[in-house]
């Protein structure tokens, strides 16, 4: 897997923002 | 259904990056979500240029909905 800075995968730092991005919006009154 | 519905979150998802409601993002844009979002600065500059394919400096629609399809669906549809 092609590492990026942080030694976390370009897949799971996607991953990790659109996560965010859902819990944001479903987590929000 | 369920296109219609990956492309309203697409849309609602860019516009929360897009605040200026410009059309696209820019890495500023991006760091804007720094505290918003529970990613570093340095996770949020990788997002940006993953789904920034061309490398341009501006997301577009395109490049955004492109990035979601591949995490929702693990590969990148063009």
């Amino acid at each position: 897997d092609p590492t990026v800075k942080g030694g976390q995968t370009s897949e799971g730092v996607l991953a990790n923002f659109f996560n965010s991005l859902l819990s944001k919006k479903t987590g929000s009154p | 259904a369920r296109r219609a519905a990956v492309l309203e979150k697409t849309q609602e998802f860019f516009q929360t990056c897009d605040i200026e409601d410009k059309g696209f993002i820019t890495r500023r844009d991006m760091q804007r979500l720094y505290g918003e979002l529970p990613l570093s600065a340095d996770e949020l500059e990788n997002v940006f240029d993953t789904l920034d394919a061309d490398g341009n400096g501006y997301l577009t629609l395109e490049e955004f909905s492109s990035g979601f399809s591949e995490f929702l669906f693990g590969r990148r549809i063009t």
